[in-house]
């Protein structure tokens, strides 16, 4: 389906939007993970979506590879996909959980939550 | 199952990393669906999600966090929300940790003991993994006086903290500190390094052992009259041992999931063993 743009335009060869940052709530009761974790019972973690089309843009930060990988999908998209929309930072968030042993640990875990999204 | 709980959340981004922060509505009907089909999955399958789901649930309802513990929590992640590295931890020599383990003291006081003259703490560390490099730990003992001996406790006092080695063996004194008491109703926590111990330690088991004396007359003081006493604490209030460790490498959220794993195709295992050893016995 044809997508709108952000000045209402509908371009109608595209279905999705540009590689970006979307949200996504986190919540470890639903997951059933708070018989673990004390807190926090959730968060937001964000998620990277998107298409990763020619011309890439430079905030997506894009590696040599995926520029490459781009520009053959744009000449043939048959032979090669295009590149991977991927999180490019990532930050950490803590934690307090029950160990196996029941104590309580607090910790801070890397990369859970999304900074910035781009084209890998 | 991910698919299912990672909803989404449309719209705006929801806020609410806190404490009290309470589960989104379900508002994705492909997630609905999805956790029907995993609660109604094959009757195997569902039967060991439940077992393990009831198992889990007893373990984590039963473990009161300490206050300290949950402080170490907010303030973390309240530095976290506004980006500063101004935290209590990034502040301390101990900033080279990434993780804080909290163990509850787990001895009892003699109830027939009339006279308190020493008293032991101990400590299960057997969770610490040796994967983890040890960056500090500290004991932290309450100090809450009970009202009937407040009015004769002012004073000078000598806390001595020994490490207890096993029966028969003398104990060692790890530190001694000074506790002028100026005020009747004064206390708080007592907070003592044992790091050094703990590094030199390799046991599985951990005890402290305490002990007052009058700063006038080195007379032993009861524990229980300078407010050490057990009886009628709630868990929050028993002594912690805080140790603060950091791990080499990156830690994934794989490790906590594969042990819990663990645990639990331990407790099958021991089903299956039971039920083997009941065969064999009819």
């Amino acid at each position: 389906s044809a997508f709108t743009s952000r000045h209402g335009k509908r371009h109608g060869r595209k279905s999705k939007s540009r590689c970006s940052k979307k949200p996504l709530h986190v919540n470890f009761k639903e997951l059933g993970w708070d018989d673990w974790i004390i807190a926090p019972l959730d968060y937001e973690a964000y998620h990277c979506e998107g298409v990763c089309d020619f011309p890439l843009r430079s905030h997506l930060e894009p590696t040599n590879h995926a520029i490459i990988q781009t520009l053959m999908n744009s000449m043939d998209p048959n032979s090669t996909p295009p590149s991977c929309c991927v999180p490019t930072k990532l930050s950490p968030i803590s934690i307090l959980y029950i160990d196996a042993g029941n104590n309580v640990v607090y910790k801070q875990y890397e990369d859970m939550v999304v900074e910035s999204c781009g084209c890998r | 199952v991910e698919t299912a709980a990672l909803s989404p959340a449309p719209g705006s981004s929801s806020p609410g990393t806190g404490l009290s922060g309470g589960p989104g509505r379900h508002t994705d009907t492909r997630a609905s669906k999805l956790l029907l089909v995993k609660e109604n999955g094959p009757p195997a399958a569902r039967s060991h999600h439940h077992h393990r789901r009831r198992r889990r649930r007893r373990r984590a309802h039963s473990v009161v966090p300490h206050h300290f513990m949950m402080s170490i929590y907010t303030a973390e992640s309240a530095a976290e929300r506004v980006g500063t590295n101004a935290s209590l931890l990034r502040a301390s020599s101990r900033s080279a940790a990434n993780a804080i383990t909290g163990f509850v003291d787990t001895a009892e006081d003699d109830a027939v003991d009339s006279h308190l003259k020493r008293q032991q703490y101990l400590f299960d560390v057997a969770a610490l993994s040796n994967k983890e490099e040890l960056v500090g730990a500290e004991l932290r003992l309450l100090r809450k006086t009970p009202e009937q001996f407040r009015p004769t406790l002012s004073g000078l006092y000598d806390l001595k903290l020994y490490s207890c080695l096993g029966e028969g063996q003398p104990s060692k004194l790890l530190q001694s500190r000074s506790l002028h008491i100026h005020q009747s109703d004064a206390q708080g926590w007592e907070v003592f390094d044992v790091w050094e111990t703990l590094r030199l330690s390799h046991s599985a088991q951990f005890c402290f052992e305490l002990k007052v004396t009058s700063g006038q007359g080195e007379r032993d003081i009861d524990l229980r009259q300078l407010g050490f006493g057990r009886k009628g604490r709630a868990s929050q209030e028993r002594a912690l041992l805080v140790v603060f460790t950091r791990t080499r490498r990156r830690e994934s959220l794989f490790s906590e999931m594969k042990e819990d794993i663990k645990s639990s195709e331990g407790s099958a295992g021991e089903l299956q063993l039971h039920a083997r050893r009941r065969r064999r016995r009819r």
